[in-house]
């Protein structure tokens, strides 16, 4: 049930110069902003049809559009679960990931099997009052992807038990008040 | 606490940040051993709302500001900093409404600053336009770059027009540009290119200073049309909180292109990620 066609007519109607340059009333720039969500809403199925399509297999696509305040209710719950990174480009690009996680220990590993350097920092504060009660990620999992040209690649992210109780060893954490 | 090091470094870059005021300072490209003192900081400029030689307000259309000089969010920013092998993080808080974190990945050539500026408080009465400024000691000679229309870039003069003789009267509206993806100042030998993820405004009002304006919240209408003054509420009625990134290069003035069309390139055309719950199929690599 795949439709790109609501994002593409979304998209034709925000190029009209208020939707550009943000000089419409505020609830025009409400619909501009709702047909544009519905537009991605429905692109989903498209994309997750075409991701099935070369992978060769039927998964439950996730897509986590709130990844830049730390919010995404898959990786924040699951115990496993699969990153997969498309680029666009017609070149190999590596992309820093940072995802919302609730463990302080990560293993993620690559396509062959190769574990992946990766690193849990704590949520800023900046973070977490921007995000209000959308998320409770306490964590986020940073590590780099790459992807190759016009393809992607999979990430298998397993949280590993801690049984230290947060990050004390790795952080190096510093408090300061200029002045 | 005594100050310890306030220095961020990877493969490419350090960042020196000043221990009394929490700013940035220094930025060093250690593969060409290019060293720029370079201060950053919010500033707000207060929206006008008409004067004796204009009632032209501040709005959606227009960008006024009844003054040159803007005010600072803060003239200081707390510190906290977080250094691991992938990230290292320095994060300041400028005010409760205004903070950022500058990042260095491992490898990565370029220093990134999150930012993060709202619900711009308005129980002053003032409309605000925030903006995020870079001053370094580049000889730039009322010159900067912008690059309209997501297109060529052009280099654009304070107080100048090439196809007629400019009489100046908006110091700071009359020299802002489109900037679609990037921004930079250079001289003979160094260039500060800013690479951003949206559409902003941006100029350079003082040589060897560059600016990008991130957030604006207004109280009165520009009579241009939109009949409403620009005055988002976003969640719950506090006004709208913005967060988003530049990227900071600094490099030759003759090898920063090779820099920032490959990287803004990247920005535009970011990979996609996709979840999916379990540990997923084998990887096909055709």
């Amino acid at each position: 049930n795949a439709n790109s066609s609501v994002l593409r007519q979304a998209m034709g109607v925000a190029q009209h110069h208020d939707a550009v340059s943000g000089t419409a009333k505020q609830h025009v720039t409400n619909d501009y902003a709702k047909q544009l969500s519905s537009g991605w809403d429905a692109c989903q199925t498209v994309v997750s049809n075409a991701l099935a399509s070369i992978m060769g297999t039927k998964e439950n696509f996730i897509y986590c559009p709130y990844l830049n305040i730390s919010v995404c209710l898959l990786t924040e719950a699951a115990e496993t679960f699969m990153v997969i990174v498309y680029n666009p480009l017609a070149r190999p690009v590596d992309w820093n990931m940072r995802l919302p996680v609730n463990g302080s220990h990560y293993s993620v590993v690559d396509p062959n099997g190769q574990a992946v350097l990766n690193e849990v920092i704590p949520v800023s504060s900046f973070t977490q009052a921007v995000r209000r009660d959308r998320g409770y990620a306490a964590n986020e999992l940073v590590f780099r992807a790459s992807a190759p040209p016009l393809g992607y690649r999979t990430y298998s992210v397993s949280r590993r038990p801690g049984k230290k109780p947060a990050l004390a060893r790795e952080l190096k954490r510093l408090l300061y008040r200029p002045g | 606490a005594a100050p310890l090091s306030w220095t961020i470094q990877n493969e490419h870059l350090r960042v020196v940040f000043d221990p009394s005021t929490g700013l940035l300072k220094t930025i060093e490209n250690l593969d060409k051993n290019i060293s720029l003192p370079v201060s950053q900081n919010f500033f707000w400029y207060n929206a006008s709302t008409g004067n004796q030689e204009n009632n032209q307000a501040s709005g959606a259309y227009i960008f006024r500001p009844n003054g040159s000089e803007p005010f600072h969010v803060s003239q200081r920013a707390r510190l906290y900093h977080v250094k691991n092998q992938v990230v290292q993080e320095v994060y300041q808080n400028f005010s409760a409404w205004c903070s950022q974190v500058v990042r260095l990945y491992a490898g990565e050539p370029y220093v990134e600053l999150e930012w993060t500026v709202g619900p711009i408080p308005i129980q002053d009465g003032l409309g605000k336009e925030v903006i995020s400024r870079f001053e370094t000691n580049l000889q730039t000679d009322g010159l900067f770059y912008t690059d309209s229309n997501g297109r060529e870039i052009l280099e654009r003069r304070r107080d100048y027009r090439a196809t007629w003789n400019l009489s100046q009267t908006e110091p700071v509206a009359g020299n802002y540009y489109p900037v679609n993806s990037r921004i930079y100042i250079k001289d003979k030998k160094v260039q500060l290119t800013v690479l951003t993820d949206r559409s902003q405004g941006g100029s350079s009002i003082l040589d060897g200073s560059l600016e990008l304006m991130v957030h604006r919240r207004l109280l009165h209408d520009d009579a241009r049309g939109v009949g409403e003054p620009l005055l988002e509420p976003g969640d719950y009625h506090h006004g709208l909180v913005v967060r988003g990134r530049h990227l900071i290069l600094l490099d030759t003035a003759e090898s920063s292109a090779d820099q920032h069309r490959l990287r803004a390139q990247q920005e535009f055309m970011a990979p996609q990620v996709v979840f999916a719950p379990g540990g997923g199929p084998p990887y096909q690599p055709g």
